[in-house]
């Protein structure tokens, strides 16, 4: 495993510890995407059907199962926790995610590895996760107050997703036989949607401001 | 062929 890969996962690792403090420790989830969150439980539990068929490695199958279980506990929280569920924009976050769903699906079924039930649906949770951050994108938009916290789960994702791509480069001139053209189209694609909210996080950052999006 | 190999990434 490269550098690439190793902070890709990590700072993977820790936008979703980030999320879990804000909601165990400041019981709150102002400011995150229901729908997000839903579209990311949907993406990990499609592509990581192949825990029950393929055996990589120790660490892959315990950050598989970390993902897993983290990104469903965060659904729950949000739709279910007494006190959680109260801090939740539900009339901000009206993106209507489930259309995103669809075109995924379709998409899938036209392109992928190969046409087995196992690939078809690694296809759809690429395309899914490609897109899974628009509503949270849309959400920090609208919020006119965006906390640190959020703030840094979104930048912490952002960054996972820029490493991911280092981590291709660097495999495809390191490695023989690396090629993933679905992995590498739908990853770019993901990490340009985040190319707006890095500018404005930095220009905050810079100028020591409330990070704030242009509506 | 080149696209069958491992997906050992997550």
């Amino acid at each position: 495993m490269n550098i690439f890969r190793l902070a890709g996962d990590m700072t993977h690792l820790f936008s979703v510890l980030v999320l879990l403090l804000k909601i165990h420790t400041i019981k709150s989830c102002a400011g995150i995407s229901l729908k997000t969150q839903e579209l990311y439980a949907i993406v990990f539990t499609t592509r990581y059907l192949d825990l029950f068929t393929t055996y990589i490695s120790l660490y892959n199958t315990i950050m598989k199962l970390i993902f897993l279980g983290s990104s469903i506990s965060i659904v729950w929280y949000m739709r279910h926790h007494k006190v959680v569920r109260r801090s939740y924009d539900k009339d901000q976050d009206t993106f209507r995610h489930y259309l995103l769903m669809l075109p995924c699906l379709l998409l899938a079924l036209l392109i992928n590895e190969k046409f087995t039930f196992l690939e078809v649906m690694w296809a759809f949770s690429l395309y899914l996760e490609a897109v899974a951050i628009l509503p949270q994108l849309v959400l920090l938009q609208r919020t006119r107050n965006i906390d640190n916290l959020t703030g840094q789960y979104v930048l912490l994702l952002g960054a996972y997703r820029a490493l991911y791509v280092l981590n291709w480069i660097y495999r495809y001139f390191t490695e023989e036989n690396y090629v993933h053209w679905i992995t590498w189209v739908s990853g770019i694609v993901q990490t340009l949607l985040y190319a707006d909210f890095f500018y404005y996080y930095f220009q905050s950052w810079k100028n020591n401001v409330k990070l704030q999006l242009p509506a | 062929t080149k696209d069958s190999a491992v997906k050992d990434e997550l």
